[in-house]
């Protein structure tokens, strides 16, 4: 792991009492190897390795009392930088809040949709909530959101058609006579390089002023993190990430990626199957899994 | 385009940067990159064919296809979301197009919806369901589809089962119990256990292929969402280290999108 490895080279560092640019490379390597063997994407590992060494290479290591530590400390606030700011969770404070998940197959929307409903009833205690089946697509996708908004004592509300924009225009519609605290639209999966199916949530977005847009993103993702969010960040503006899944072993590299590229913050994750499994993003958690 | 002198070194790092984005295992990387060196390739051109070559000797399948007689049962394993029920579909549309009887079992008791979504398949290609109790034993579920199965003459049956995270030991045995009652009912050459990998995902398709594996010995892999941008890379390392191929691939989400695994194909697909 990076930590074992870090901290032979460190040890080394500290050994001599002086550090040098081979020690340095020779750590950076290390950090190079495990973040790649975690999943984050090629070109952010480049730049983090970049931005590392170039504070590494400055006086405050080489010149340090104690460079190991120093060396250290870079590495971490640099990652603390990359995956960034304090989680500010989802504005609540309107009448009624408006959130749209979007993401590739299979990543955890329709869960998702359950799960948000479900922690905000809890959490804000908001009671009135209702989920929206605008995948039109999927076999049995509109029974499958349906009876999760029975589990979680949320409203449904879906048409038997597949105008998918229509659904959720009705939807919207449906607010000006009777009021919902939340309103979760679930899309279908598609591919970013789908551009009938990116126009789709384009055209929803532009029809309904959505408060919060959520890319819903398994956290195994592998090296096509990165244009997955870019691309749906360019079609819809992203207003935050969901990592499903995490209850697995990936170490999560795409998420980082997916942060640092497109500047999106990731809000929640998902930690089970289960509605109730299902928290405020942590990222040094994420941090820790990473660098290994 | 030719690697000359000082510029071999860039072009090295481009190859081998293109090799880490097809999220193909790191070990793997080094190793082809040697090779590279070692072999003095000259261009880009002449590194695409070498590499085609290399990856499609990795992956090629060399097992005989093995004659079944009698009920043939298709067990589809995965985590979550990965594209088993989809993919049991795909796969009833293939058997039926070589005009083979076939049956699929809905052994996904617990995901919401699951059984309606393997039965709006069913009745779309006219293929029987046997299905559960909602929160039953999917074991059970898998008992009663075989014995329908051969008591009515089917001769593949595909059964399809609930995601699972191979991290969860409890669901990991609901599998094994699964494929025991299985051998229970058929020889074990008539069974094949697929595990399905999508192809968006990172490293731990290795490790879920390895953890599935070691649970209840896989037969091969089933790579589906290849019609995303991903190159669904951690196939080499499951083919080289765990020795399982991959039998079919898919790349889309209406019934046809299937095809029987190429190495060929699929190396040629990798670097175009
Ligand atoms: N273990 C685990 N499973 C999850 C999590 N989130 C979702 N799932 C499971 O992942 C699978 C896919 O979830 P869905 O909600 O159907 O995914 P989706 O994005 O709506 O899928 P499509 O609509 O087909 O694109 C289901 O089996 C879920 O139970 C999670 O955080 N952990
Ligand atoms: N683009 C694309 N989508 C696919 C492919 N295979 C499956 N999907 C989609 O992926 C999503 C998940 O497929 P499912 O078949 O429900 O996956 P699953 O493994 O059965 O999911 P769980 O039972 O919840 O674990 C669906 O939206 C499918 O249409 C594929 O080859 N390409
Ligand atoms: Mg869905
Ligand atoms: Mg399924």
């Amino acid at each position: 792991t990076i930590s074992k490895k870090l901290d032979s080279v460190i040890r080394k560092i500290r050994g001599t009492g002086i550090i040098s640019e081979a020690n340095i490379e020779e750590a950076l390597k290390a950090i190079r190897m495990s973040m790649l063997e975690a999943d984050v994407n090629y070109k952010v590992v480049k730049d983090f390795v970049a931005a590392v060494k170039e504070k590494a290479l400055g006086e405050s290591v080489l010149n340090a009392v104690s460079p190991g530590q120093q060396f250290t400390k870079i590495v971490h606030d640099e990652l603390a930088s990359f995956l960034g700011e304090k989680n500010t969770g989802i504005d609540t404070s309107r009448t009624t809040t408006l959130i749209m998940l979007v993401g590739l197959q299979g990543s955890g929307k329709t869960t998702t949709a359950a799960k948000l409903g479900l922690y905000l009833k809890n959490e804000k205690k908001l009671p009135r909530i209702l989920l929206v089946g605008a995948d039109t697509y999927r076999p049995a996708a509109k029974e499958q959101l349906k009876k999760l908004a029975g589990m979680i004592g949320a409203d449904f509300y879906t048409e038997e058609h597949n105008d998918a924009v229509k659904i959720c225009k009705n939807a919207y519609s449906l607010l000006e006579t009777k009021l919902y605290d939340i309103v979760v639209f679930d899309t279908a999966g598609r591919l970013h390089i789908d551009e009938e199916m990116i126009k789709e949530i384009e055209v929803i977005k532009k029809a309904i002023p959505m408060n919060e847009v959520f890319l819903v993103a398994d956290s195994m993702l592998g090296q096509e993190s990165v244009n997955v969010a870019k691309t749906f960040n360019e079609a819809v503006g992203l207003t935050g990430i969901v990592l499903t899944k995490i209850d697995g072993d990936a170490r999560g590299g795409a998420a980082l990626s997916m942060k640092y590229v497109t500047g999106v913050p990731i809000k929640f994750m998902g930690t089970g199957e289960k509605a109730d499994r299902f928290e405020l993003f942590h990222p040094d958690r994420l941090a820790s899994s990473i660098l290994g | 385009d030719l690697f000359t002198g000082k510029d071999a070194a860039a072009c090295i790092e481009d190859i081998e940067q293109s090799l880490i984005e097809a999220d193909i295992d790191l070990a793997i990387v080094d190793e082809t990159v040697e090779l590279i060196k070692k072999n003095r390739i000259k261009s880009y051109e002449e590194a695409r064919v070498f590499l085609k070559k290399v990856f499609a000797e990795k992956l090629s399948d060399s097992s005989v296809k093995r004659e079944i007689k009698g009920l043939y049962i298709i067990v589809l394993v995965g985590i979550n979301g990965a594209g088993k029920t989809t993919a049991a579909s795909k796969l009833a549309s293939y058997y039926l197009g070589r005009n083979k009887k076939v049956m699929m079992a809905a052994a996904d008791t617990f995901r919401a919806a699951a059984t309606e979504q393997l039965e709006t398949w069913g009745n779309r290609l006219g293929v029987a369901v046997i299905k559960g109790q909602e929160n039953g034993d999917p074991a059970a579920v898998v008992y009663d589809a075989v014995a329908q199965a051969k008591k009515s003459q089917t001769d593949v049956l595909i059964v399809d089962t609930a995601g699972r995270l191979h991290t969860k030991s409890n669901l990991m045995q609901e599998i094994v119990k699964i494929k025991k009652v299985i051998l229970k009912e058929v020889e074990e050459e008539s069974v094949d256990t697929f595990i399905i990998i999508d192809a968006n995902i990172g490293k731990n398709g290795y490790v879920q292929a390895k953890e599935f594996n070691e649970a209840m010995n896989l037969t091969g892999v089933i790579l589906t969402k290849f019609d995303s941008s991903a190159k669904g890379g951690s196939i080499i390392h499951i083919k080289s280290d765990l020795g399982l191929p991959v039998k079919f691939i898919t790349f889309g989400e209406s019934t046809g999108d299937i095809e029987e695994f190429s190495a060929q194909h699929f190396v040629d697909e990798m670097f175009d």
